[in-house]
Formats: structure tokens, sequence, C-alpha cells
């Protein structure tokens, strides 16, 4: 089945990087040269098969190249807001055409989860990430997450996130959180609520293999004073990040994805 | 006498940790909370009294917060350009009045350096950062620093200086660069060329002591996977930035100043 990922954050925060990372494929081309040429956001799509404990999977992986690159960012999230629309209405067209049919392998085009990198200034958000979560949040899984976070010290990075959590709730911007359920075990509420509590995740990514410490071949960045590993959750948050997106919460993703379309689909309706 | 330093760049690139690294008080408040809630920049000028070899120094900072922060940065380095315009043209009144003499010790406004910092994206340089260097090479000693520079591996930051030196070729901006005189030994003419061949510098700021794996306590920044120190050239070039700021190469950039002036003074006589 399908899971669409939208992409948002600005050039240069190391997002090709974390997908390749993430997803083991090379979702981007790390060497295609960036430049600044457009004025505007160009959508660029790239599809991936994966296969995930025994399931298969259409992975889009749906990038937002651009976004607050230029000068002027006026425009930069109606671009993407109209990429969502555009897809809940083919999701609407293809409901009205009952021919088609919706069933489990039908292609489903609306955006499962937006990942919206977050630059680790140290400060708060930039002024353009705040606009456009509030543009986008009614109508995608948002999914925070700061960018290069091996940028920040442990401290800085406690005080930037409590930053972060407190203008999203300033600004009552509303976020992916995953649900528990009246007969989880208390181990997976536990697991739950330990997600939670560390959003919005810190991701370091690398296709590189490094040696850490110990001796051991990890993926990893590699700096004289030190290797940064990321599958090492004392390092940064990649695992939780993969577990919400990937092996443990993708259906609660889907869920929400409906929710939120229903949303959508009945204030289509009343106009 | 004066040292007027401009400081340009966006938010959250390490500028007012670097200046009180630098100059070893407090240039700014670090916890000035940051917010975006001006719609242009804001020049704010910071005097401090230094003494650097037995030199009394009037340092006055030029800070430009706002720069690069909106989400329509169209006008950002207008103000600044004001700013430079407006310190030659006060320098050119005083000059013709010249009754306010214009001894060593009178005050001199112009700015004698414009430190830029680049975010440490691994690509290139930002459109916004490229638009102002080019308005502003012509009036000022420019000074482009990769700030936050522990963001990048030895590798990247090799590809990156490589990147950032191309494109300010091929923009046709230029940036100080000292100069070597005929009387100067060899030992002096090679570190004048060492220090050329590093610029853009790579700066690391911190005004936290931290325990480095010598045991020593340092200034640096502390990771869980390792500890950067501020003052150890193999982990970034600030001492080079020193050396050109303060220590060594002070009248180089007072001395290219005048000849930035009398460019803007011979043009501002022909309007
Ligand atoms: N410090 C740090 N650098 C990273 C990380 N991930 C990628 N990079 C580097 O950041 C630069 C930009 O990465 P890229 O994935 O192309 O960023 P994108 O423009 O957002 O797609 C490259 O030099 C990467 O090696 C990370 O987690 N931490
Ligand atoms: N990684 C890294 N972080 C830094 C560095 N210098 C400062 N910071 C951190 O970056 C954040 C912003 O620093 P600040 O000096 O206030 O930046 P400014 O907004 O440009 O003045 C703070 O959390 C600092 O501790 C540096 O050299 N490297």
């Amino acid at each position: 089945f399908d899971f669409n990922l939208l992409v948002v954050g600005e050039s240069g925060l190391g997002k090709s990087t974390l997908l390749n990372t993430m997803f083991e494929v090379p979702v981007h081309n790390l060497d295609t040269p960036h430049t600044y040429d457009s004025e505007s956001i160009q959508i660029q799509t790239t599809n991936i098969e994966l296969e995930e404990s025994g399931v298969k999977l259409r992975l889009n992986v749906i990038d937002t190249p651009g976004f607050g690159d230029n000068i002027n960012n006026l425009d930069s999230w109606k671009v993407i807001m109209e990429e969502i629309d555009q897809r809940f209405d083919q999701y609407f067209e293809a409901e009205e055409n009952l021919s088609v049919g919706l069933s489990g392998t039908a292609k489903d085009p609306r955006v499962h989860a937006c990942l919206f990198f977050i630059e680790p200034s140290g400060h708060t958000m930039k002024p353009l990430d705040v606009v456009t979560m509030k543009k986008l949040h009614k109508k995608v899984n948002l999914v925070p997450v700061i960018a290069k976070s091996d940028t920040l010290t442990e401290e800085e990075l406690a005080q930037f996130k409590h930053a972060v959590l407190s203008e999203l709730e300033a600004q009552e911007i509303d976020f992916f959180t995953p649900p528990t359920y009246l007969n989880d075990d208390e181990e997976t509420k536990g697991e739950v609520s330990e997600l939670i509590s560390n959003i919005p995740f810190a991701v370091v990514g690398s296709t590189s293999l490094v040696v850490n410490k110990e001796g051991n071949a990890v993926l990893g960045r590699e700096y004289p004073w030190g290797v940064i590993e990321v599958h090492n959750s004392e390092h940064n948050d990649f695992l939780k990040l993969r577990s919400l997106l990937i092996s443990g919460h993708l259906e609660d993703l889907r869920d929400n994805t409906k929710k939120l379309y229903e949303r959508y689909r009945s204030e289509k309706l009343l106009k």
C-alpha cells in the first residue's frame, strides 16, 4: 500500500541524507548540485518500493526544494498547500467514481505525514516555519524534527526542544502523536509515552560507515573530536523517528489521515 | 583608537557567542530572548573599551539583528548599506570641518571590517548572502566566516570552503586578504599566506570551559561524542580569525578602509 511522505525544510538541513539513511535506498541523489535558480518551490516526487516486516510498501517521497531558500519566501507555503489539497481532491474524485474502487491495493494519493525540518538555531523556529506549519497542520500529520541535531549540546537541545514545543503550543499548531489503545499492554504504553516525550525528534543522518569508540563500524559522522552514531539513542532520536514513521505507527498515521481527509471533505461539500 | 566591526548573519549562527569569545567581554547578552517581531533590520551598536598589546582600543560592534530572519528579506541589505554610507558621510563632514580635526584620537566612524556569517549548509551560500555581499564588498572589508563550523566534518568543510570561494569568485565579490610587505621576513610571509589559504575561516565560539581529552579545562563545546576546543587549530579557525581581526592585521584593515573611503569620496564628489 501507499505511504506518501511530504518533506519540508530549507536547503542544507540534511533532508536527503536523512531520507537515504531511513529508507536505506538512495531516495535522493546526494550529488545533484544544489542551485538556487528557481524563484519558487518545485514539487518533486520519488517513488520507492520497500518491504517492511514482509509487507510491500510504495513509499512516495514528496520533496519541496526551494522552500525557504529565496530572498522572498512569501508564497513558499502555497505550493505545498496546493499539493496536499490536490491529492485530497484526487481521492475525492476516486471515491465519487466508485469504479476505481478504493481497496487496500488501490493508489492512495493523500499525504500521510509531513516531515518538517527545523534548523537547529538554538533559539526558536523561524517565522516561515511557524506560518507554514499553521497552514498545514489541519490537513496533514505534522512530524516536526530538529535537523542536524549534532549541532546542539545536550543542554542546548533540551532548551531548544522546550522552546519549539512552547511555540507550537502558543501558536496552537497540532502535531502528530501516536495514540495508545485500551488493550495496549504496559510495555507498549510506556514506549508510546517515551516517543511522545521526545517530540520534536532531534535527528542525525548518515549513509557513511565510521568506526566508533568500541571499534565497531557504524553509520555516523566522524569529527576530529569524536564520532556521532546515527543508531545510538544517546546521540540522537533517529531510531525513535524511524519507529514513528515506519516500524511502529504507520497505521496510526494512515488512520489519522483519514480523519483529516474527512474534515477536508465535509468543508468541501459545504461549499 | 576606534575599530568599528559590522556583524552580519541570520539569527542563531552563533554570532553573539563568537564575539563574546573573541573579545573576552560580554559584547552581547546571550540571554536576551530572541524574537522575530520586527519586520526589518535594526542596527544596534555596542561600545567596548579594550586593551590589546598595551594599546587602548574602542571596539564598536555594529549588529544587524533581523538580517535574513524575515519571510521577505528583500530589503535586508539596504539598512546595512545605509549604515556604512552614513558613517562615511560622517567622516566626510568631519574632514570638511577641519575644526573637528582627524588626529589618531578622534572618533573614526567608518566601518573597518564586516564579519559575514555563512550558514554551514554544506552546499553553497544562500542567495541573500550573495546579494548582500555584492552590495557591500566595495565599501567595507568583507571577512566571510563559516559559522558553527563544528556542524561539518573535515571533508565537508573542505568541499564547502571550495564551494564558497568558487561562488565568491564567480560573483566577483572581493574579500579582505592581509597584504605582505617587501620588508617582511619569510616567517611573516608564511603566516600571511597560511591565513589567506584558510579563508573563509571556519569558526566555533564558546564562553564555557569544558574538559578536553588531556584533562585540561579549555573553552569549548561538550557533546556526548566528544569535546570541540575553540583554541585548537585542528578543530577550527578561531585563532586565525582572531589574528586577522585583532592581533595581527588591525592596521591593514584600517589602511584598506581608507582606500575604500577614498573611492566612496571621489564618487560622492563627482555627483
Ligand atoms: N552536522 C550534520 N550534517 C549533516 C547531517 N546530515 C547531513 N549532513 C550534511 O549536510 C549537508 C547537506 O545535506 P543534504 O542531505 O544534502 O541536505 P538537504 O539540502 O536538506 O537535502 C551535507 O554536507 C551532509 O553531509 C547531520 O545529521 N548532521
Ligand atoms: N554548534 C555550535 N553552536 C554554537 C556555536 N556558537 C554558539 N552556538 C550555539 O548556537 C546558539 C545560538 O548562539 P548565539 O550566539 O545566540 O547566535 P546568534 O543569534 O547568531 O547571536 C546557542 O545555543 C549557542 O550556544 C558554535 O560554534 N557551534
